[in-house]
């Protein structure tokens, strides 16, 4: 059903 | 000094209740312009954004921007204090160690007041890009709470469809597979009742259930909720808070292996 992704990957510090 | 007065504590109570299963604890930020608070769960799965503007408040007076770190099982008992129709009021000084909550009940009789140690959280705040979205589908709140944990029972992931006809939620498991199709609707009476799809390309994603129920919490906020969807990228759930701001969980998709 696929792997978790982190929602870290997508959103970058500010 | 920071002072913000809620006439309907309720609100208060709703929000800490949409949150608090995703959070240990979290900094509310507080300036001119109102109360936010940006936090990822201790997975790193997804992100709750939440924004109350000032406007939305009785009394509002932020005279220094000042975060609030909180442990929200402490918050969650002092607000489990308030009832429901009780005016709510924060108070903090400039650089505060704690931060006072008042509650006053309707016809003033009863007023009673909770002090809370504040903590030191080193959050980081994440940048959420500005995206157009392929999908933005809005139903009715409750209605998506009851889809989530009907198809949770059958699996631990559901993937959401989306098309111009509708919004569809699947989810297949050990005992078999589960679908609930919804179409736009065409005439409703009542807007809270609508479903509507705006869809610039159809979109596929799937999500872990777990997230997606503890977005629910936040139900008793909104009668809608509005889904934003486009490939490879976080689903948004967001419900209103009041006419004044908003609940937003970003919750990040199951990619194949």
């Amino acid at each position: 059903s696929g792997k978790q992704s982190s929602i870290m990957n997508f959103f970058s510090k500010a | 000094m920071f002072e913000a007065r809620l006439t309907q504590g309720s609100l208060l109570k709703k929000v800490m209740e949409a949150i608090r299963e995703l959070l240990n604890e979290a900094s509310f930020d507080c300036s001119e312009n109102g109360i936010q608070l940006q936090a990822m769960d201790n997975s790193h799965v997804s992100l709750v954004s939440l924004n109350m503007g000032s406007e939305g408040f009785d009394k509002f007076r932020c005279d220094r921007n000042l975060t609030m770190g909180m442990n929200l099982a402490s918050l969650s008992k002092i607000l489990k204090c308030a009832s429901n129709s009780d005016a709510i009021t924060l108070k903090a000084q400039d650089d505060p160690d704690t931060v006072t909550f008042t509650f006053e009940s309707e016809n003033n009789e009863r007023v009673s007041d909770y002090s809370m140690k504040l903590i030191n959280l080193d959050q980081e705040h994440l940048g959420i890009p500005d995206t157009e979205y392929s999908c933005v589908v809005k139903m009715p709140s409750a209605d998506f709470a009851r889809i989530c944990k009907d198809l949770s029972q059958f699996g631990d992931c559901i993937t959401i469809s989306c098309t111009k006809e509708g919004i569809k939620f699947s989810v297949a498991g050990d005992i078999g597979t589960g679908n609930v199709k919804l179409a736009q609707t065409a005439n409703v009476d009542k807007e809270s009742e609508a479903v509507t799809v705006e869809m610039q390309e159809p979109v596929s994603l799937t999500f872990a259930c777990r997230y997606l129920n503890h977005f629910t919490k936040a139900t008793p906020l909104s009668e809608q909720v509005q889904l934003s969807l486009s490939a490879d990228v976080p689903l948004v759930v967001e419900y209103k808070i009041g006419e004044f701001g908003h609940i937003r969980y970003y919750l990040a998709p199951k990619i194949d292996e």
